[in-house]
């Protein structure tokens, strides 16, 4: 594993030892998107199948099990904690979760390495990675009052993918057969996603100012 | 030596 690798993952833990501790701390979960969370999981759940046939390392198989149970953790609090639930900004996180869904599936269908079921839905999630974001940002855009910990959230998620890309670069140029083609558009794409966001993120941040997305 | 799948990163 290179630097690039490590520091992607650890920012990755990072955004989501944020997002519980914004949510524990402040009992709730005012500017997340639940739309956002339910498709991690999906991404997690479909990507990560493996534990159950294929051993990597203890370092791959903890790191998968701390996501999952992370974000499902986090969708509890969102839907049935009887405190957190009620913070939820239901009326304003109303993306359509088949407008992602529906074309990640017909395009992991259609663009895979290998046409079996556990490869399909590999690819399947990381497409929807790629967009899982997008109700999450909407959300933001139409929250006013974007609180510092959601904030670094969502730059610590967008921080994730880009520093993937830069071990990509690093693998193709070390490792003699490493093409991953459709994963590395994928990320491209989910790092392009968050331009605008990183933007006026750190605008606010060196005009000492608060994070705010113009509509 | 096979391709490789990418399936060890997370």
């Amino acid at each position: 594993m290179n630097v690039f690798r490590l520091a992607g993952d650890m920012t990755h833990l990072l955004s989501i030892i944020v997002l519980l501790l914004k949510i524990n701390a402040t009992r709730s979960c005012r500017g997340i998107s639940l739309k956002t969370q339910e498709l991690y999981a999906v991404v997690f759940v479909c990507r990560y199948l493996d534990l159950f046939t294929n051993f990597i390392s203890l370092y791959n198989t903890v790191m998968k099990i701390i996501f999952l149970v992370s974000t499902f953790t986090i969708i509890y609090w969102m839907r049935f904690h009887k405190v957190i639930r009620v913070t939820y900004d239901r009326e304003q996180d109303t993306f359509r979760y088949q407008f992602l869904v529906l074309p990640c599936l017909v395009l992991a269908l259609l663009l895979n390495n290998e046409f079996t079921a556990m490869e399909v839905l590999w690819t399947f999630s990381i497409y929807l990675e790629a967009v899982a974001i997008l109700p999450q940002l909407v959300l933001l855009q139409r929250t006013n009052n974007i609180d510092n910990l959601t904030g670094n959230y969502v730059f610590l998620l967008g921080s994730y993918r880009a520093l993937y890309i830069l071990n990509w670069v690093y693998r193709f140029m070390t490792e003699k057969h490493y093409r991953q083609y459709l994963v590395w558009i994928s990320g491209i794409v989910q790092t392009i996603i968050y331009i605008d966001f990183f933007y006026y993120y750190i605008k606010s941040w060196r005009n000492n100012e608060k994070l705010s997305l113009p509509a | 030596e096979e391709e490789s799948s990418g399936h060890d990163e997370l």
